[in-house]
């Protein structure tokens, strides 16, 4: 928090790398990791 | 088996790329959580959790060690992938930044099956989402922060990085927006579908050129909990033509262009109305909003067994498909054989459902930027920014940010709109007012 009022949340990120696992998952050809991405919404 | 547990649907979110630090019970116990506009459940792994792998990997919560935590135990499930993490709800407080949010609901879960969290760089996730789709109707920790007055307006924003380079990866602000993180005015749209943080969207652009497909309207939901674009197989076949991306063949496709294209296009310059075109030759019956598949039913021996092939409704979609991309072709005046190639040519990249597709590297500058229009306002995405590029040089590979996703009305057509678009613009979850704003990020 600071003097304005906000709440103010650093958020980290995956770095694309071929060894971190975003990469991975998108490399592996199988789409099962974004398949599975969507299926929260009850498509 | 449980009777009272709740199931909800949710995500593999190994691809999703923003996290961040919450801490749970007194004193605190830190976790690391993706924060997910497209879920509304707070969840992280329960040190009662102890035939999951997954469990020994990340931290967990101790409630023995938390002077305010007190017991539910009423049994949650949530759905993603292929399996589902089970737990069940525990109240504690969370400390989001240095606020502290008493009474919390959450779920401890006690079994992550699969590799799935096991090489998940966080914990759990924390939904931002409406708690008319949380698991168990739980309040969300943005519900309580509002109502415990923890923050000055009903109001979150993000910011995402675009800069890989950079030690930041973004910025979540809760109560307002951080003024130093975006350019000029925010575009707002408001919530059609209370639940998520879904709007309705017009047209979807390609090189500055209009697809058609959501001339009509389109809905789209904010997700900061997953990274690409998801949207309909039609449009994303024209994206993957105009970025060189590979696709999948769709026979059911060529058949209808080579079979009835030139009577689509005929029909299409005698002003029939689109919609009614494919139930007009005879491939899909119209409902009065749109075309509805035939089953076509077989023969198949001569003891008069019949079965349904699916066959009509592959037929129907590709019939429609065709009509979006040839009255797209009439519009920018083409020739019928260069509309007929076009449209065969299109057949070949079709998105496989929801998988990804990769392109050639060395391609980006000459691919067109892609736009979406939301609140009558045009938001480019520039190929820099929906391809995704993995590793460096030589080894360099390309994968295009966009998916297919089809989603048939009521509910669709539907885009999920995740960090890529998140990425290029600074979002404003306005929960006072039930809309979403979306200005360039800076």
């Amino acid at each position: 928090a600071s003097n304005d009022g906000l709440l103010r949340i650093g958020l980290k990120r995956l770095k694309r790398d071929p060894d971190n696992r975003v990469a991975a998952q998108l490399d592996s050809g199988s789409g099962e990791a974004l398949r599975a991405s969507i299926r929260k919404f009850n498509l | 088996d449980s009777a009272d547990a709740d199931i909800v649907a949710l995500k593999n979110y190994l691809d999703a790329q923003y996290y961040g630090e919450i801490g749970l019970g007194t004193p605190p116990q830190k976790f690391t959580v993706i924060f997910d506009t497209g879920s509304s459940n707070l969840w992280v792994p329960s040190a009662k959790c102890y035939f999951s792998i997954a469990c020994y990997f990340h931290a967990k919560y101790r409630s023995s060690l938390s002077k305010t935590y007190q017991k539910n135990g009423k049994s949650a499930s949530i759905q993603y992938g292929s399996g589902s993490i089970t737990g069940f709800f525990s109240i504690d407080n969370v400390k989001v930044g240095n606020l502290v949010v008493k009474n919390q609901e959450f779920i401890e879960t006690t079994s992550e099956p699969g590799v799935t969290f096991l090489v998940a760089k966080f914990d759990g996730i924390l939904g931002l989402g409406f708690q008319e789709i949380s698991v168990g109707n739980a309040k969300p920790v943005w519900y309580n922060m509002v109502e415990q007055g923890l923050v000055k307006e009903p109001v979150f924003s993000f910011w995402l990085n675009r800069k890989a380079d950079e030690e930041e990866g973004g910025e979540l602000v809760f109560g307002g927006i951080d003024t130093k993180h975006f350019k000029g005015k925010h575009v707002y749209v408001p919530v059609t579908r209370k639940g998520y943080w879904q709007f309705d969207m017009g047209d979807v652009l390609i090189g500055g050129k209009p697809t058609g497909y959501c001339r009509g309207g389109c809905s789209a939901i904010a997700d900061s909990g997953t990274s690409l674009l998801a949207g309909p197989s039609s449009v994303i076949a024209m994206i993957n033509h105009a970025i060189g991306a590979s696709g999948v063949v769709s026979q059911e496709c060529k058949a209808v262009v080579q079979q009835y294209g030139q009577n689509i296009i005929d029909l299409l310059l005698a002003q029939v109305q689109p919609k009614k075109i494919c139930s007009q030759i005879g491939l899909c019956t119209f409902d009065g909003n749109q075309g509805v598949s035939i089953v076509i039913e077989s023969v198949v021996d001569e003891k008069n067994d019949k079965s349904s092939s699916g066959l009509g409704e592959a037929m129907c979609s590709a019939c429609e498909m065709a009509v979006v991309w040839m009255q797209n072709q009439l519009m920018q005046n083409q020739t019928q054989e260069r509309i007929l190639n076009y449209a065969n040519e299109l057949c070949d990249r079709m998105p496989s459902p929801m998988g990804e597709s990769a392109v050639d590297c060395g391609g980006l500058s000459s691919m067109p930027k892609v736009s979406f229009t939301i609140g009558g306002k045009v938001f480019d995405l520039s190929p820099e920014e929906y391809i995704l590029k993995v590793g460096e040089g030589a080894q360099a590979q390309c994968i295009s940010g966009f998916t297919g996703l089809d989603v048939p009305p009521p509910r669709g057509p539907l885009w999920i709109l995740g960090d890529i678009f998140m990425g290029r613009y600074h979002t404003i979850f306005d929960y006072g007012n039930q809309r979403v704003g979306f200005a360039e990020a800076a």
